[in-house]
């Protein structure tokens, strides 16, 4: 694997839920 | 608007209070790198609560993390048009 992600970085739109981290434990 | 503070951020959830972090850095940005500033939001919101709230007191801090994102940005998006050459 290269590592390469062109979806990175997830993009914070205003007014939107985030949803960058989906990995959080709670 | 009220500025935001440690105890409000420890009220809400995980999620939430990247939210909320997001919704203060994103105007701050966007006035340096108006086409970048939901990319670079994006990345910021991976550095810990406690420091993004040290940057949205201190413009000194926020503006060379700001700097510190679009360096690794631009870094990223080059090598992907490279390999994308061939």
């Amino acid at each position: 694997s290269n590592g390469s992600n062109i979806n990175w970085p997830p993009e914070f739109r205003p007014g939107e839920p985030w949803k960058g981290l989906q990995n959080i434990d709670p | 608007q009220v500025p935001l503070t440690a105890s409000m951020l420890a009220a809400a959830l995980p999620q939430e209070q990247k939210q909320m972090l997001g919704e203060r850095l994103y105007p701050l940005i966007q006035d340096m790198h108006p086409t970048l500033a939901g990319k670079i939001t994006g990345m910021l919101l991976e550095i810990d609560n406690s420091e993004l709230l040290h940057m949205l007191e201190s413009q000194e801090s926020l503006h060379s993390k700001v700097e510190e994102a679009v360096a690794v940005l631009q870094a990223h998006q080059a090598k992907d048009t490279a390999q994308k050459k061939g």
